[in-house]
């Protein structure tokens, strides 16, 4: 996954991400594709979740799945999810969860957060304050200029690590699947290429096509990309297309 | 046809908006309905996708002798049980989308916690 939220020269935000799923599950050598990721694509709906006739958030899921990975809360905040791989991984969570009855899916602390937060820091609260059954990574967008950050969660509450956007480089901020202090895999480098073309872009691009450029070029956009989403905070915004990738392609 | 990794960048420009069939379809989860109602429109419309992803999900777990078939066995067994230890509403969403779906509870809870058993 690729995650990147951008400041606008107008100091609005706008928070676009890829959804990639389907690593070594599977590889159709004739058609060169992901077996999960092509059976997830057609799942792909827009959610517009709504109280009273009113919308409280909109949010991008696989039909089926109750949880968030991707969501905007109209003028409030934006949130996406990416995967964390770690060895005190879910496995462990779930055998901690079963002996000590502690930890909370990820899918359900996010949806909690997209229908109960009012605000980015009361979001970033309810991210940073329960015990997981699997790390993950948070990337949660506000509604001021420079508010946002990348949360990275450990199963247990220590170890959390919030990285601000002006640390990390001003007008945006961008996360894949590596700690934002290390750097990722060189087999799966997509943070080098996304940066690169993010610089290239400028501030004044951003924007949606901006973004939407940005996250279709490989090797951010990929093998396992089921989709793109672009949100804008202040508006509500929430738009996802599908994504396919044309060969030559790299499969991750 | 893929390069060698470490991969260089090619960053494409005008790719925006792509063609409209790419565009996905919007449905509303109205959460003034009982938990149980809230999916039946898109459950329904969507059953046979969700049933082709967690036939694959099932597929690679058991590939990789994560989750063999005795164990899925058991989950269709054992779903009633297993979804009453989740926390409301989900617990009644899930009941519903078994429902509309005519998918065992406990493949549909599958689902909902595959993010915990992947990332090992």
């Amino acid at each position: 996954c690729t995650s990147v939220i951008a400041e606008s020269p107008t100091g609005k935000l706008y928070h676009a991400r890829n959804l990639d799923f389907g690593l070594f599950m599977g590889w159709d050598i004739k058609n060169r594709t992901w077996y999960i990721t092509e059976k997830l694509r057609p799942a792909i709906v827009n959610l517009n979740w709504q109280r009273g006739g009113k919308t409280v958030f909109k949010s991008v899921n696989y039909a089926g799945y109750l949880g968030i990975l991707t969501g905007v809360s109209p003028g409030k905040f934006t949130l996406s999810m990416n995967e964390r791989f770690k060895l005190d991984g879910g496995y462990i969570g779930i055998i901690d969860l079963i002996l000590t009855g502690k930890g909370m899916w990820m899918g359900f602390l996010t949806r909690n957060t997209m229908e109960t937060a009012q605000s980015f820091s009361e979001a970033k609260k309810m991210l940073t304050s329960k015990q997981m059954i699997a790390p993950a990574y948070f990337i949660l967008g506000g509604n001021q200029s420079r508010e946002a950050c990348v949360i990275t969660r450990n199963r247990e509450l220590n170890g959390t690590d919030i990285w601000q956007m002006a640390d990390a480089g001003g007008w945006y901020i961008l996360e894949t699947n590596y700690d934002h202090w290390v750097a990722p895999l060189f087999i799966d480098d997509r943070r080098t290429p996304a940066n690169k073309c993010m610089r290239n872009m400028k501030q004044k691009g951003a924007g949606i096509a901006g973004l939407f450029d940005v996250l279709s070029s490989k090797p951010v956009l990929n093998k396992l990309t089921t989709y793109t989403a672009l949100m804008q905070v202040n508006s509500g915004h929430l738009e996802t297309w599908l994504q396919y990738c044309e060969d030559p392609c790299v499969p991750w | 046809s893929a390069q060698v990794p470490p991969y260089t960048e090619t960053c494409v420009h005008g790719t925006y908006p792509p063609k409209p069939d790419r565009k996905v379809p919007e449905y509303i989860i109205n959460l003034d309905l009982p938990p149980s109602q809230r999916w039946n429109q898109l459950a329904f419309d969507k059953r046979n996708e969700i049933r082709s992803i967690i036939g694959a999900f099932k597929g690679f777990l058991d590939d990789f002798g994560l989750l063999p078939k005795e164990v899925i066995y058991l989950l269709d067994l054992l779903g009633p049980v297993l979804v009453d230890t989740l926390p409301q509403p989900f617990r009644d969403e899930i009941r519903g989308i078994s429902n509309a779906t005519g998918i065992e509870i406990g493949e549909i809870t599958l689902y909902n916690i595959f993010y915990e058993l992947f990332t090992v």
